[in-house]
């Protein structure tokens, strides 16, 4: 078995040296990552945080706040956690993946090279 | 309301184990 | 600030690779694009392959939530109370979670290893294929299912002997490969041909020179495996005879012929590995080439030991190998356990781990423990 994976698109993206320079992507991509379990609902409620995005249901669990001159973030978790972290250059970028499992096709579809990582133990919102 | 947003926090962090990736790991 | 959303069930169909320098060179280049290969779908292991190099796919776990997130326009834009932002800028843009993962594929560079399923045999017969279950594949099917990069199959398929005979890839016999490559050596050297420079198609024209009339089994293409496998190419189309892979070659068929039953005394040994080659071939030979197999059981004899006795357990494999000769020179040694070695230790550590060290003189000896 082997598959092709399609890569023009972070071909191009290498190509033209438009690299990432912030917490999101040129592509519009973001990556976080949380020392812990982050516990999100798995049915909708009656709940202005619940509603739905091209027919999936979506929840609003938090809000970021990053500065990117001092590269630290803050991360408010539902109504009641506060997590402090920090924008982290990647030391190896990682590209990412898409496999279409109908068309059994593999595709390169961006390449991180920043994250936002909270590994601090989450605060109470004062 | 019957439901919660929450990090459980863990104390450490690991990344230690490694394996070898088969035709079905990758399609999983 | 920025509002954070997330699936409630996210897509499991993304993934995160490691782009290493060599990775990323591979996605910058003008060859072909990078292929993720597998012997077959059960079993082995998934390597990634450019057009030059294999890495073999390794997953790393991590304890840690990892979220894939990207902007996207909420469908039903709300306003966000002061007090629920918490003293931080009010929200610009919305981010939505679509995917989590819980590990990363590393890369680690590998050798490519060809597929040899379904590959028959080739030893001169006349119906060649006859009915092979390859009939109609080409040697380009055999590459692309093999995991390896194409460069490597190229080098490994002549290293194993592998030629297209009608049309139908196919590997060499020990005889045909033998047999064809003393004809070449034979027929290059009653036309003095320039053994540093060979071309494959006016040595097969010496080549048929020589052969008996009617269907002779050294056709073009055996000629070429001949040159690729024991030689190096120029960069002109021509071949640069490998004289000491060559010599290697005759001494371990020389073993297999004289010292295979009983041990041999060296020096008879060599007389008789010398008399192989064609008359004023003039290869230099040493027993240090044929390191990997022969051992000595008592000193100055010599004998064959054919890698196919050889246990796979290292501990049984380190036992057979003293029962045949209780001390070993560390160089001597080695090449009969460096492929259990699959840890890349370095191979004097290797070793240590299931024999003794002694040192004799200047000498480093192995033996039992």
């Amino acid at each position: 078995p082997s598959v092709a994976i399609s890569t023009s698109q972070v071909r191009a993206l290498l190509l033209s040296e438009n690299r990432q320079t912030n917490v999101t992507t040129p592509m519009g991509n973001m990556m976080l990552e949380i020392q812990g379990d982050l516990e999100i609902p798995e049915t909708s409620h009656a709940d202005d945080r619940f509603s739905s995005h091209e027919g999936v249901d979506i929840v609003k669990f938090g809000l970021l706040h990053v500065n990117m001159e001092t590269k630290s973030a803050t991360l408010f978790i539902g109504k009641k956690q506060r997590l402090l972290g920090s924008v982290v250059k990647l030391d190896t970028p990682l590209g990412l993946l898409k496999f279409n499992h109908k068309s059994g096709t593999v595709e390169m579809q961006d390449i991180f090279s920043y994250k936002v990582i909270f590994k601090n133990r989450p605060l109470p919102i004062m | 309301k019957n439901f919660r947003i929450w990090v459980r926090y863990k104390e450490g962090f690991s990344d230690a184990v490694r394996k070898n990736v088969s035709w079905h790991d990758l399609w999983s | 600030s920025t509002n954070l959303y997330s699936r409630l069930s996210c897509d499991p169909s993304y993934k995160l690779v490691q782009l290493t320098p060599e990775l990323l060179e591979a996605l910058t280049s003008d060859e072909p694009q990078l292929q993720f290969k597998c012997f077959d779908e059960k079993r082995s292991d998934v390597v990634l392959c450019s057009a030059r190099r294999t890495w073999l796919l390794r997953q790393k776990n991590h304890s840690n939530t990892v979220m894939l997130m990207r902007e996207f326009l909420p469908e039903d834009e709300q306003t966000q109370e002061d007090s629920s932002l918490f003293g931080i800028p009010r929200p610009i843009n919305d981010l939505l979670g679509y995917s989590r993962t819980t590990y990363e594929y590393e890369t680690r560079a590998t050798e490519g290893r060809i597929n040899l399923d379904l590959v028959p045999i080739y030893n001169g017969e006349v119906n060649f294929p006859g009915e092979s279950k390859l009939k109609g594949r080409t040697l380009k099917d055999v590459f692309d299912n093999s995991p390896s990069s194409e460069t490597e199959c190229k080098v490994r398929w002549y290293q194993l002997g592998g030629c297209v005979v009608n049309g139908c890839p196919c590997i060499l016999s020990p005889d045909m490969l033998s047999n064809a490559l003393h004809v070449t050596l034979m027929s290059a050297l009653a036309e003095s041909l320039d053994f540093d420079r060979l071309h494959p198609c006016e040595t097969y024209e010496v080549v048929q020179k020589d052969v008996e009339k009617g269907r002779s089994p050294y056709v073009l293409e055996v000629v070429r495996t001949v040159l690729a496998k024991f030689g190096t190419p120029n960069d002109d189309e021509t071949w640069k005879l490998n004289r000491r892979q060559v010599a290697q070659w005759y001494g371990v068929r020389a073993l297999q012929k004289f010292a295979s039953r009983h041990s041999v005394p060296l020096e008879e040994f060599l007389i008789k590995w010398k008399s192989t080659f064609p008359p004023f071939a003039g290869f230099d030979i040493d027993i240090k080439m044929l390191r990997g197999w022969f051992c000595e059981p008592t000193r100055g004899t010599v004998q064959y030991v054919s890698k196919d006795t050889l246990p796979v357990d290292v501990k049984d494999r380190f036992k057979m190998l003293f029962k045949l000769q209780s001390q070993w020179d560390l160089e001597a040694f080695a090449p009969f356990i460096e492929d259990l070695n699959t840890k890349g230790l370095k191979i004097d550590t290797f070793i240590m781990k299931y024999a003794r060290k002694r040192r004799i003189g200047k000498k480093i000896v192995v033996c039992s423990r």
